[in-house]
């Protein structure tokens, strides 16, 4: 564990929580893309089934099923108690063009052919564009509420930092994983628009809407 | 290092 590790699973649980607290505060989940929130459920679903089968921290057990259970709050939220506030016609991200390739992609290229490893596989690699529907979404709209973007700051921080936590463990535990270094470089880049917007314009106070 | 297995990271 070192720094850049933890203020990134920090960063990622504030994501999580304001997003939560967005939508129960307000009643309302407008403008959030409940197809990136099943992307998201399923990401954390099919990566931590190692909760079943080997124990590493307290710290990694308890952060592992606090994901979980807020990925499944927010998506319950949003398709069942605050359905009538969704805006399904804006999201409308085919996302049969993620899940599909993601999947193939798992199978082809992956640390180890065996169920839960590919299950991780697709995991990591559905997460580096599991945020696409969501922003697909804003670029529709052209805008987004203040507190959205606070949410995908930090969902995008989180990833950044993670970038420094494999640089960090590269050069003191002679650690790497490939697999998640791509997919989460791939991840950070798909941001930087995004964190370019969030800097000049909501930083300065201004709402976040895109030219027509 | 390790990769395969159960993992740290989050």
């Amino acid at each position: 564990m070192n720094i850049f590790r933890l203020t990134g699973d920090l960063s990622h649980l504030a994501a999580i929580i304001i997003l939560l607290l967005k939508i129960w505060k307000s009643r309302s989940c407008a403008g959030i893309s409940g197809k990136s929130q099943i992307l998201f459920a399923l990401v954390f679903t099919t990566r931590y089934l190692d909760l079943f089968t080997s124990f590493i921290s307290l710290y990694n057990t308890c952060m592992k099923l606090i994901y979980i259970g807020c990925a499944y709050a927010t998506v319950y939220l949003i398709y069942a108690k605050f359905r009538a506030t969704y805006d399904g016609n804006h999201d409308s991200f085919r996302v049969e063009f993620l899940v599909v390739p993601v999947g193939g992609l798992s199978v082809l290229i992956n640390h180890d052919f065996s169920p839960l490893e590919i299950l991780w596989t697709f995991s990591i690699y559905l997460e580096s564009v599991a945020i696409l529907p969501q922003l697909f979404m804003i670029s529709k709209t052209g805008e987004a509420e203040t507190i959205t973007t606070h949410y995908l700051f930090c969902l995008g921080l989180y990833r950044a930092l993670y970038l420094f936590n494999w640089i960090w463990r590269f050069y003191f535990e002679g650690f790497f994983d490939m697999i998640a270094i791509v997919a989460g470089v791939v991840q950070t880049v798909l941001y930087c628009d995004f964190f370019y917007l969030y800097v000049t314009k909501v930083l300065k106070g201004k709402k976040l809407s895109l030219p027509a | 290092g390790r990769v395969t297995g159960g993992k740290d990271e989050l």
